[in-house]
C-alpha cells in the first residue's frame, strides 16, 4: 500500500511560520 | 614529418633544440672600435723561418674597404674573405677593452671561442650573465699572470666541490701565431658532473647563460720580437710610427642550445624579435620552465634521456578549469598525483570533484564526468529532519513515521497530523 504523500495544507503554522515552505 | 617531442605512439620524449653558434649574426657591443678618426695600425707578420715583418694599415671608419666594425665578429667567417672587428690602438686608450653578447633569451652553451686577427691578449676574462645583463659572474680567465691579474692560481684543480668556479689558464696567451690563433673555452672540458649532465643541476646552472662578456685586459708585447733590420728601426726609431697594440678578433662564437628544459626541439622569434621555445608536454613559459595551468598533478620537471617528465592535467572529471599543486598529497599518493582541482561546478566536490556536494547525491545511471550526475536531494522540507541526503543513494533524513526517499509520505501504520514537527503520528 502507497501512502498519499504530505498534504502541506493540512498543517497548522500558527506556532511555525518560520518553518512554512513559501509555497505552502 | 614526426614530432621529435613524441614517440609514434604519442608518448612523450625529450627534445632539445639543434646546437648552433648562438653568435652568428648577432649584435656585439664593443667598448672600442677604431676607425673615428682615422687611424693607423702596425702588426707583424709571421714569415717563414724568417724574422717577422712590420706592416701597417689604415682604419677609417667611414670607408667600408678600411673599417673594422663589431659586425665582423659574428658575420660568415670565411678564411676566402676574413673580416676583422679591431679596437683603437691601446697607447690612447685603456688596456680594458669589452666585447658583450646579449643573446636575448637563455641558452646552454658548450663554448665560447675567439679567433684573433692580432696577437692573442696576454690577459682575458669571459663572463657570464643568466639574467639579461643584470648581474655577472666570472666564467673563465686566460693570463700568463692568474693570480696578479686576476687573484686566481693558475691552472687549479676541478672537483665536485667547485664545478661552478671559474678557472685560471696560462694556455692559449702564447704570443704566436701572431694572427690566427685561438682561444676557446669549453664550458664541461674537464668538469666531473659533465658526464652525467642530466643529474647536475650544478652544471646545467653553469652551462646557461643570456648574455657573455670579453674583457681583454692586457695586449702582448711584442717589441721584444725579432724583426727585420729595415721594419726594426722603422717600429723603434721613426717619429711617429711605434709599435702599435691592439686587439683584433676575426671570429667571435658561442656555441650551444637555445634553452627549453628537454621540452622544445625549437626556438621561434615572435612578432616583436624575442626568441622563444616553443614547448610541448604540457610545459609554457620562455625556457618551458613551467606547466601550463591545469597540468599540475605532479611538480615540474625537466626532461631527462630516459623520463620526459611532461606536465600531467589535473583529473578534475570534466568538472573544474582550475587546479593546484599540493606537495603534501604528492607524496602521500607514492609521488603520482598532487592536483586538486579547484571549484568543482556541477554539484561536485572533492580533490578530483569525484563525489557530489552536500545537498546532492550520485545518479547512478550517469557517470561521474555527466554533468547531471549529481542530483539535488530535494528532502521534504516538513517530511525530511535536514536537507541533506546520503550521498550514494539520495535518502534523506526522514522525522519519526515519515518514510520515502525524500521523506514525503507516512510510513505504514502512521497518518498525517496537523503538526509540522511531526507530520505523521501512529494510528491509535
Amino acid at each position: 500500500e502507497v501512502m498519499p504523500t504530505l498534504d502541506m495544507t493540512l498543517f497548522d503554522w500558527t506556532d511555525y511560520e518560520d518553518m512554512k515552505p513559501a509555497d505552502s | 614529418p614526426t614530432d621529435p617531442c613524441y614517440e609514434e605512439t604519442g608518448a612523450a620524449r625529450r627534445c632539445i633544440p639543434e646546437f648552433i653558434n648562438a653568435a652568428f649574426g648577432q649584435e656585439v657591443s664593443v667598448s672600442s672600435v677604431c676607425g673615428r678618426p682615422v687611424s693607423r695600425s702596425c702588426s707583424l707578420v709571421e714569415r717563414d723561418d724568417r724574422p717577422a715583418v712590420r706592416t701597417c694599415q689604415i682604419c677609417d671608419a667611414s670607408d667600408p674597404r678600411n673599417a673594422h666594425p663589431a659586425s665582423y665578429l659574428t658575420d660568415l667567417n670565411s678564411a676566402h674573405n676574413l673580416t676583422c672587428w679591431q679596437s683603437e690602438n691601446l697607447q690612447s686608450s685603456p688596456l680594458n677593452v669589452t666585447l658583450t653578447l646579449s643573446l636575448g633569451k637563455k641558452f646552454e652553451i658548450t663554448y665560447v671561442s675567439l679567433q684573433f686577427c692580432s696577437p692573442r691578449p696576454e690577459s682575458l676574462a669571459i663572463y657570464k650573465s643568466m639574467d639579461y645583463g643584470r648581474t655577472w659572474t666570472p666564467y673563465q680567465f686566460y693570463s700568463s699572470q692568474c693570480r696578479r691579474m686576476y687573484n686566481r692560481p693558475n691552472k687549479a684543480a676541478i672537483t665536485k666541490q667547485n664545478e661552478q668556479e671559474a678557472l685560471c689558464t696560462d694556455g692559449h696567451t702564447d704570443l704566436y701565431p701572431l694572427s690566427g690563433g685561438l682561444i676557446a673555452f669549453s664550458t664541461l672540458d674537464g668538469r666531473p658532473s659533465g658526464k652525467d649532465f642530466d643529474s647536475s643541476p650544478v652544471l646545467q646552472d653553469w652551462v646557461t647563460v643570456t648574455d657573455i662578456r670579453v674583457v681583454f685586459s692586457r695586449p702582448q708585447h711584442t717589441r721584444a720580437l725579432p724583426m727585420s733590420g729595415r721594419e726594426s728601426e722603422d717600429a723603434l726609431g721613426a717619429p711617429g710610427s711605434l709599435p702599435t697594440y691592439y686587439y683584433a678578433v676575426g671570429d667571435f662564437q658561442v656555441g650551444g642550445r637555445c634553452k627549453c628544459n628537454g621540452h622544445a626541439s625549437r626556438c621561434v622569434r615572435e612578432k616583436d624579435g624575442k626568441l622563444l621555445c616553443e614547448c610541448k608536454h604540457n610545459t609554457e613559459g620562455p625556457e618551458c620552465d613551467r606547466c601550463k595551468p591545469f597540468h599540475y598533478d605532479r611538480p615540474w620537471q625537466r626532461a631527462t634521456g630516459k623520463e620526459a617528465n611532461e606536465c600531467l592535467p589535473c583529473n578534475c572529471n570534466l568538472h573544474a578549469r582550475r587546479c593546484r599543486f599540493n606537495m603534501e598529497l604528492y607524496k602521500l599518493s607514492g609521488r603520482k598525483s598532487g592536483g586538486v582541482c579547484m571549484n568543482c561546478r556541477h554539484n561536485t566536490a572533492g580533490r578530483h570533484c569525484h563525489y557530489c556536494k552536500e545537498g546532492f547525491y550520485r545518479d547512478m545511471g550517469k557517470a561521474i564526468t555527466h554533468r547531471r550526475a549529481c542530483k539535488a536531494c530535494d528532502c521534504h522540507p516538513v517530511g525530511a529532519a535536514g536537507k541533506t541526503c546520503n550521498q550514494t543513494t539520495g535518502q534523506c533524513p526522514c522525522k519519526d513515521g515519515v518514510t520515502g526517499i525524500t521523506c514525503n509520505r507516512c510510513a505504514k501504520g502512521y497518518q498525517q497530523s496537523r503538526s509540522p514537527v511531526a507530520p505523521c503520528i501512529k494510528i491509535p
